[in-house]
């Protein structure tokens, strides 16, 4: 995983760091000290090359605890492995703010939408019901008014 | 720059949730 | 042209750059400070070392000249493991969506299909609105017919209590009732004439 590569590339770095830094090239540049002091000269460069090593790892350390860097790498590569099957480019931020956040709505509408459909065909349907017995109540008020007409003649 | 892409980068991870929020409150409050 | 990696910005909340730069800055400190050291020990033991002639700035021209030399390297290690760590660690490949922006690839909505989808919801919504006022329409006549059905079964009712009053009485059918009255009147009237003449 890339917590692993990323330990590998850094020791890697070390590694050549140090072995840019040879014990040959130190003599050779402090030589007028290595002339008189051959052995302290060695013991000094290998105190270099040790305390270099250390604080560099240790900032490594403290690198990838401040910044969660292993936490971090080991959830990308959950992602990238789910990631596998998938071809070609995924989305990316097109830069249109407005634009990108319709996707973040979209799931939303669609329930509005069908929570809208269903509202409005119960309605339609109870509306429907209730014209029923509107055209209903129509009818039987004629009705009463042709039975009240009738009486009203048989009076006349 | 690069605290401008940083900043960017944390919105857009958590802004979408928080204006989804904000458009359906202002939906449901149009519905009601 | 420099790649900003937003998205990787996105997803670390850093830029993969300013990540090296950190790394850069902390190893050259290293580097840095040891080199002091470095010197100060030596400067040290020269002090320390009868009829020696090194002066201390013959030390600092070897320091200086080792540290080119190691720094020169230093750099050129560095960029060789910058790019590899930014290009297989600290990068997100192409085909690889984050899960906040999963919405993204369920629903990848144009801008004209994202429109027609508001349009369609508004006119559900317009659609709603008339079923309401038809709602409201159909039962406030609701309302006003069973007003007038009561107004008019009381009419009707009274017709029937009328009438149902005559049968208690035994006047049975109303017309045939109202035609006998009628013509009693009329022989009445008759009669009361004939007792007139008779009485003058």
């Amino acid at each position: 995983g890339r917590a692993q590569v990323f330990t590998t590339v850094v020791d890697a770095f070390l590694e050549e760091l140090v072995a840019a830094g040879s014990y040959q090239k130190f003599g050779r540049c402090y030589r007028c000290f290595y002339k008189l002091q051959p052995q302290l000269t060695r013991s000094i460069y290998d105190q270099f090359i040790s305390q270099l090593q250390s604080s560099i790892q240790e900032e490594i350390q403290e690198l990838k605890s401040e910044g969660n860097l292993e936490g971090l790498f080991n959830s990308l590569d959950k992602i990238v492995e789910e990631a596998k099957d998938r071809e070609g480019p995924a989305w990316r931020p097109s830069g249109i703010p407005e634009q990108d956040i319709h996707s973040a709505l979209v799931p939303y509408l669609l329930k509005h939408r069908s929570y809208l459909r269903q509202v409005l065909r119960k309605k339609e349907e109870e509306n429907r019901k209730v014209a029923e017995s509107v055209l209903a109540g129509r009818d039987k008020i004629v009705e009463l008014q042709q039975l009240i007409q009738a009486h009203k003649q048989a009076w006349q | 720059f690069d605290e401008l892409i940083v900043e960017t980068g944390k919105r857009r991870k958590q802004w979408p949730k928080k204006i989804l929020m904000h458009a359906i409150q202002t939906m449901k409050a149009e519905q009601e | 042209a420099v790649d900003p990696m937003a998205y990787e910005a996105q997803f670390f909340g850093f830029t993969p750059q300013t990540c090296m730069l950190r790394i850069y800055l902390a190893f050259q400190d290293c580097l840095f400070e040891v080199m002091q050291v470095v010197e100060a020990v030596i400067l040290r033991k020269v002090d320390k070392m009868p009829d020696c002639n090194i002066t201390p700035s013959q030390v600092r021209k070897c320091t200086e000249e080792f540290l080119l030399f190691v720094k020169d390297r230093f750099d050129k290690l560095f960029d060789k493991m910058e790019e590899v760590l930014l290009q297989q660690v600290l990068s997100i490949p192409e085909n690889v969506l984050l899960p906040e922006d999963k919405v993204h690839e369920q629903y990848p909505y144009s801008p004209e299909q994202f429109r027609a989808l508001q349009e369609e919801i508004r006119q559900l919504q317009l659609q709603c609105r008339a079923e309401a006022a038809a709602e409201q329409a159909l039962r406030a006549e609701l309302e006003e017919q069973k007003v007038v059905k009561a107004e008019l079964e009381k009419i009707l009712q009274w017709f029937n209590d009328l009438e149902k009053t005559f049968r208690e009485q035994g006047i049975g059918n109303l017309k045939e009732c109202l035609s006998f009255l009628t013509q009693s009147s009329k022989k009445l009237q008759v009669v009361m004439k004939e007792v007139e003449q008779k009485s003058e």
